[in-house]
């Protein structure tokens, strides 16, 4: 499983 | 994009509105906490820094604008149009309490110490606690008006689809965002409270909403 993050959401 | 993610996105949007067509056409701020719209405002421009430095999409790119827009609309109607109507005595939540130790968290616990996403990170503990102005304010006077609740009903059902949307994207695509998730968790608990009562004497009741 990646760890990141969600640059698309508002 | 998902239903969940989308449905969210819609929800955030018409809470916004609501709130932006009460004041606009009550010509009234009244019940308003200005605190949590300044915060609010104060979430969409940390986090809506990278409008200048990644493209996304069309539908990100417009939907972030809109969000800057209106929210810097609805502090100027409280702030400055409607500023009369302003209720500052029960708007009395020492914001500081809020800002300093998300500042700080924000230093502490992040995915890249750079200022975007130190300011990134600041606008999402931020948003989990932004609210609790506005909560307090209804607390502190025991009453809100039913479009107030409505408006309130939009902001925490969007990050509670957002919810749905972390653990759709988690399945689908193998990606979590701990900082993001775990500050959605906060925030939609802070709703809890407030959704029992909406249900419960809005929804079955008719006019504002009183505590008990």
């Amino acid at each position: 499983t990646k760890l990141g993050y969600y640059k698309d959401e508002l | 994009m998902n239903i969940f993610r989308l449905s969210g996105d819609v929800c955030h949007l018409v809470a916004i509105i609501i709130l932006f067509l009460k004041i606009w056409r009550s010509k009234s701020c009244a019940g308003i906490s200005g605190k949590s719209q300044l915060l609010f405002a104060l979430v969409f421009t940390t986090r809506y820094l990278d409008l200048f430095t990644a493209f996304i999409s069309i539908y990100n790119t417009v939907m972030k604008v809109v969000f800057l827009v209106l929210a810097y609309a609805t502090v100027s109607l409280i702030y400055f149009r409607f500023r009369k109507s302003y209720d500052s005595e029960s708007d009395s939540f020492r914001v500081e309490f809020l800002l300093v130790p998300v500042a700080g968290l924000s230093f502490l616990e992040n995915y890249s110490f750079t200022p975007l996403e130190i300011l990134w990170t600041f606008s999402i503990y931020l948003e989990s606690v932004a609210i609790l102005p506005q909560l307090f304010m209804i607390t502190k006077t025991g009453e809100a008006e039913s479009i107030t609740t409505h408006y309130l009903f939009f902001l925490g059902l969007y990050r509670t689809l957002y919810l749905a949307n972390w653990v759709w994207r988690y399945h689908e695509e193998g990606f979590f965002d701990q900082i993001a998730v775990v500050s959605g968790v906060v925030q939609t608990i802070f709703y809890c409270d407030f959704f029992y009562l909406y249900f419960t004497r809005v929804l079955r009741g008719s006019g504002k909403m009183t505590l008990p």
